[in-house]
């Protein structure tokens, strides 16, 4: 059997959401709580080890 | 691992054996349930496994993830493409599928974007090195990731950009970048044997390419690397050479190059070099 080591190469998924009302979308996604983005990564086996944001974007360093 | 949370936009990258495409449920759940969106374009792009056997359902054949996707994703999503774009060597390709609906049409200022995917593999074992940490440093994740951000000169890509860092134990390394509404990141996995970096980013045409390349290159100094490129502007040609001018004075060759087309998501560019040495 081939020794397996820790897999580097990285699966990446992007996807864009639309909606109507414009209040809503100034935020949109980055109104999710946290204990919702904390559900969508246990689906991936992932939890947030570090995070950081500013006016446009929320970007987390993920464990794995 | 990394995480972008836009205002329309998720991007998530994950490494190991995650099984990435079932976050997809939870969240247009979410998303529509919590916000009211809905979701109208998916990207999934990946390298090839270096231990493909190891991949949990349903990322254990690239077959098995694009009828995943397609059960997934909600049928607004009607103009879907999946492509394995090929290399001269078969253990490195880049595997893309893209899904949009109708009205997923780019903004004029997202034409003159682009997304750049580097993978790269057999990394110089000594610059590799630099991503073991100490055995009893006492450093806690966050401050030995900035020791090796800037021991490694990751911090001079875009010296404008905010990074936040993070060291796993007892080797690894993940940053992201922030800079103004544009993202970077990087993933070291540097264990001899199956060393592993990539970095990413997106950018405008007028932006700096080479620069960021050649920085990228002199870091890691890898003996296989990709380079994706995924545009909206037609601009493909452009950015292919551009590619090479930057990456082959670095001690690499471009050994092959392949283009392909995606309905409402643009085209793709997926270049491979090794080293010279080789």
């Amino acid at each position: 059997m081939a020794v397996s080591g820790f897999e580097g190469f990285e699966k990446r998924l992007e996807l864009h959401f639309f909606g109507d009302d414009p209040a809503l979308l100034q935020m949109g996604l980055r109104k999710l709580d946290f204990e919702s983005i904390q559900e969508i990564l246990q689906a991936v086996q992932c939890t947030v080890v570090s995070a950081v944001g500013n006016s446009y974007f929320d970007a987390y360093v993920l464990s794995e | 691992s990394s995480l972008f949370v836009y205002p329309t936009k998720i991007i998530i990258k994950t490494c190991g054996t995650t099984q990435l495409l079932k976050s997809i449920l939870p969240l247009i759940y979410y998303a529509h349930h919590h916000l009211g969106l809905t979701l109208c374009s998916c990207r999934y792009t990946r390298g090839s496994f270096i231990f493909p056997k190891s991949q949990p359902f349903p990322h254990t054949s690239f077959k098995d993830e694009v009828t995943y996707l397609e059960e997934t994703i909600p049928s607004n999503l009607c103009y879907r493409k999946a492509s394995i774009m090929p290399s001269k060597s078969s253990s490195h390709s880049w595997h893309v599928f893209t899904a949009s609906d109708e009205s997923h049409i780019p903004y004029d200022h997202e034409n003159e974007l682009f997304t750049m995917e580097i993978c790269m593999t057999e990394l110089d074992p000594i610059l590799a090195r630099k991503f073991f940490r100490r055995p009893g440093d006492e450093k806690t994740g966050d401050s030995a990731g900035k020791e090796m951000t800037e021991l490694t000169g990751i911090n001079e890509i875009n010296p404008e950009a905010y990074i936040c860092d993070f060291a796993f134990d007892p080797c690894g390394y993940s940053m992201n970048g922030i800079d103004g509404d544009w993202y970077s990141t990087i993933h070291v996995t540097p264990e001899d044997g199956y060393s592993y970096a990539s970095f990413e980013c997106v950018g405008s045409i007028t932006d700096d390419l080479v620069h960021v390349l050649r920085k990228v290159v002199q870091i890691f100094r890898p003996a296989t690397m990709s380079v994706s490129t995924t545009s909206c502007g037609g601009y493909s040609n452009d950015m292919w050479t551009r590619v090479v001018g930057a990456v082959e004075p670095m001690g690499l060759k471009c050994r092959s190059c392949a283009m392909d087309q995606f309905p409402a998501a643009g085209s793709v560019v997926f270049q491979t070099f090794t080293a010279r040495r080789k």
